[in-house]
């Protein structure tokens, strides 16, 4: 379904940005 | 940590689910924190697939005959969008400063709207199949119906040629569906219900049959056959009623469990 495959980019893409976020938190920690 | 029950939309969404909450807790122990990285490209990819899946929304809502969906599904597509402005600004707040708190709280309530908007269209989105499904169990109920009322073989052969493809068209989905469910409970009472209307199915089938036998054959013992008959007929409908019950749990806690 497309739907199913528009959400999984969505997700994909707020994974990345997520992990690109906590990358330079991590360093701290 | 949320509960999603099908495995598709586990496997969707736990991921960045669980990225989330490391970046809420990184966030709290960082408090000063590092210099943000420049996100703007990142914060620009979701923006796309935001705008994707909105088009693909609006197409699913307008080639949709389901109300339910037409109604419930643009409260999400718009959370999401939401969503995506949370990030685009949080974005540009961190450009003109890498370490501005409030920025940050918008990133996380960005990233959180993204889970939730995604979560709760993929629900929407979920909940409109399982009616589809509840539709094909009713047509089933429907026949059954009206098994009471067959006395000849030319209604029962009409009736066979109705009630099966009805039947196997719910069953092929029914079973599609319990495989896909995260809560074990739910699939195998999906599984065990299936299993009964199946082995109930030949045996009304027979039971009808002799029902017409035995009224063709002078009425002697017709109402014990049409009582015998009614009975299986009866468990087949409650075994399809628990069915549609159990595909409209979407959470635990419905079914008074975990």
């Amino acid at each position: 379904e497309m739907i199913l495959s528009a959400a999984r980019s969505i997700i994909t893409a707020t994974s990345a940005l997520v992990r690109a976020a906590s990358a330079a938190q991590r360093e701290l920690i | 940590m949320p509960v999603f029950h099908t495995k598709i939309i586990e496997s969707i969404l736990e991921p960045v689910a669980q990225q989330v909450s490391r970046l809420v807790i990184l966030h709290e122990e960082a408090e000063d924190g590092n210099a943000m990285p420049e996100l703007a490209r990142p914060v620009q990819a979701v923006a796309l697939a935001v705008n994707n899946l909105v088009k693909v929304g609006h197409e699913t809502i307008e080639s949709s005959d389901d109300a339910t969906l037409r109604n419930d599904m643009p409260p999400a597509l718009r959370r999401v969008e939401t969503a995506s402005s949370q990030l685009q600004q949080a974005s540009d707040m961190l450009r003109a400063d890498p370490y501005s708190g409030p920025a940050r709280k918008k990133l996380i309530e960005g990233s959180r709207g993204i889970l939730q908007g995604t979560s709760a269209l993929l629900l929407c989105f979920d909940e409109s199949e399982v009616r589809k499904i509840v539709k094909e169990c009713k047509k089933v109920l429907d026949y059954l119906g009206v098994a009471e009322v067959i006395d000849t073989m030319e209604d029962l052969v009409q009736f066979l040629r109705d009630i099966s493809p009805a039947l196997s068209r719910a069953a092929r989905e029914v079973a599609a569906r319990a495989s896909e469910l995260t809560h074990v409970p739910h699939a195998d009472t999906l599984a065990r219900c299936l299993d009964s209307v199946k082995q109930l199915a030949p045996v009304l089938i027979c039971a009808m049959k002799m029902y017409i036998h035995t009224l063709q054959e002078g009425g002697k013992g017709v109402e014990d056959a049409a009582e015998n008959r009614n009975y299986l007929a009866q468990r087949m409908a409650d075994e399809i009623h628990e069915i549609i019950r159990v595909l409209q749990l979407t959470s635990y806690i419905e079914d008074g469990g975990e």
